[in-house]
């Protein structure tokens, strides 16, 4: 009978950087506010009778969540923001957030992580090709867009080439050998950009450790199209 | 399931995808 937590499902999101949105799904709208918040507003109804129900709204950092039914529990018609938090709002920890809401805290994560997977980080032009690190570090998805036409993208699990006629290839893992050697000069090139793009991040990262203000550097654009 | 991932499939999230990469310089 140990208890679980909510740190074994998911780890806490991340919304830095991220712009705003606000996606209406099936029973939720999950969105991105200006103040980096994540929210999600609980939905019952259909249609024109559609009411918020229930807030959660999740820190930047993922660490704090504040819940709340607006209304008084009657719930609020929806509209193009989140209800506005009333008097009584119940505040948790990324830890000591009650189980019935791992969940909603899991999908709005999955959906954060989407985000990050398309949001770049570090944009480098090198002689051949603009290549984009994204910022869903650990092991951040890469595009590498070629000025002749081809792309390759690169996520922890493949690596898909899409050559200039539109053929398309899926790698496994780090493997070079690709179908012809054309195709391997375009792998070699993205890998070789992957990796100065996580130098440069690393090397962004120490220096805006030593800023006085914490200044971000990110998203950054290095170079330019020849 | 209560939460699916489909929506996070649509045109509209597309074009928020596609004006995240930087301005210019294409």
């Amino acid at each position: 009978n140990r208890m679980r937590t909510l740190q074994e499902f998911v780890s806490p999101l991340r919304a830095h950087r991220l712009k705003p949105i606000r996606q209406k799904t099936k029973n939720a709208v999950v969105s991105i506010l200006d103040s980096e918040e994540v929210c999600m507003e609980l939905l019952k109804g259909n249609g024109a009778q559609e009411r918020v129900k229930e807030v959660l709204r999740i820190s930047s950092d993922g660490s704090m969540v504040h819940i709340y039914c607006p209304n008084e529990g009657r719930g609020f018609p929806l509209d193009d923001r989140p209800p506005s938090p009333p008097d009584d709002v119940f505040i948790y920890s990324f830890d000591n957030l009650p189980e019935k809401y791992w969940k909603k805290y899991q999908y709005a994560s999955k959906f954060i992580h989407l985000v990050r997977s398309k949001t770049p980080k570090i944009t480098l032009y090198t002689k051949y090709a603009k290549c984009m690190l994204m910022e869903n570090s650990p092991q951040a998805d890469v595009e590498v867009c070629f000025y002749d036409g081809a792309k390759i993208n690169k996520t922890s699990e493949f690596l898909r080439i899409i050559e200039k006629s539109g053929k398309s290839h899926n790698l496994k893992g780090e493997m070079v050998n690709g179908p012809s050697e054309e195709v391997n000069s375009y792998v070699e090139h993205a890998h070789e950009a992957h990796q100065t793009c996580l130098d440069l991040e690393s090397i962004i990262a120490v220096q805006e450790e030593r800023t006085e203000k914490r200044m971000s550097f990110f998203p950054i654009i290095i170079g330019r199209r020849p | 399931d209560e939460f699916d991932t489909e929506a996070f499939r649509d045109d509209r999230l597309e074009a928020y995808f596609k004006q995240l990469v930087p301005p210019g310089m294409k």
